[in-house]
């Protein structure tokens, strides 16, 4: 029998898996903190 | 095929710490009250082309406020930001800029100050004097006290109040009010003054002199003021382009 699969498992079992070691980039903001936070 | 979007900018790129750096000195330079701000970080930043060499930047920015006052002449970078225990200020500001042809300009820019919460400063210091309203009878007292003790010894021009920058007031184990303000000399002498204050008014513009006076007065369990005043000196005035405003828990535009 043919079952349509969720996308999200398509999206996961097909999502390229990243390289090992791979280190996502920091998002880019909000920015560094040059003091303290309140 | 079109040109690939330019990959948006983040917080931290040159170029965004570029246009804080404009915008804090725009704040500052256009503030007439209170205290100069530090950045402290770019929160966001979006930009917006509008053709070749020109974009409209809108950046949120997260400043501090440092122990100089908007009149003093000390460079910002030489400024100190008071810190957690000195019962922080934390400015927000919103500007709208545009870089022409690699030029910044401020198009607009609104601000709000608060004061950190006393629950916050009590975490990190229990003993700590917290800010007290700069229309609080002991802090006026204090300011009109240290004020008079000041002019009645000094052999400098006489001096008036332009305002209270800021007061704190310790109540265990002594009782002690802490101010700080911004002073302006008068064409008159401390002598003249006794004579007719009523004499004595602001110098002209190109004469001013402005300074900032730190006062400690102690009330209990012993009686002692401790007065320090600094004129800057003469400087020329920044152009007016507009009154920006940071007093704690106001809003500027």
């Amino acid at each position: 029998s043919v079952a349509k699969r969720a996308v999200a498992d398509v999206a996961q079992h097909d999502k390229v898996p990243h390289p090992v070691g791979f280190v996502p980039p920091p998002p880019p903001c909000p920015g560094k903190i040059r003091h303290f936070k309140i | 095929v079109p040109a690939a979007p330019l990959a948006p900018l983040g917080c931290d790129d040159p170029e965004s710490e570029a246009a804080a750096e404009f915008a804090v000195n725009y704040i500052n330079g256009h503030s007439h009250h209170g205290y100069k701000f530090a950045l402290n970080s770019i929160e966001n930043i979006r930009v917006i082309s509008q053709g070749l060499n020109n974009d409209i930047i809108f950046l949120e920015l997260d400043l501090l406020e440092t122990t100089c006052h908007v009149l003093s002449p000390t460079p910002l970078a030489n400024c100190t930001v008071r810190s957690f225990a000195q019962h922080a200020v934390e400015g927000d500001c919103d500007i709208k800029l545009q870089k022409l042809d690699g030029k910044f300009s401020v198009l607009a820019s609104k601000c709000h100050s608060h004061a950190d919460s006393s629950e916050d400063v009590r975490q990190v210091c229990p003993e700590c004097p917290l800010l007290a309203s700069l229309n609080n009878t002991e802090v006026l007292t204090a300011v009109a006290t240290a004020l008079n003790d000041h002019n009645s010894k000094t052999a400098d021009p006489y001096l008036i109040l332009l305002e209270i920058g800021r007061a704190n007031i310790q109540y265990e184990p002594a009782h002690i009010v802490s101010v700080e303000f911004a002073v302006a000399a008068t064409n008159c002498s401390a002598e003249d003054a006794k004579v007719s204050v009523e004499a004595c008014q602001l110098l002209p513009d190109d004469q001013s002199n402005f300074g900032f006076c730190t006062a400690t007065m102690v009330t209990r369990p012993s009686q002692d003021l401790r007065v320090g005043c600094q004129l800057y000196g003469h400087q020329v005035p920044t152009p007016d382009a507009g009154v920006i405003y940071s007093h704690p828990g106001h809003d500027t535009s």
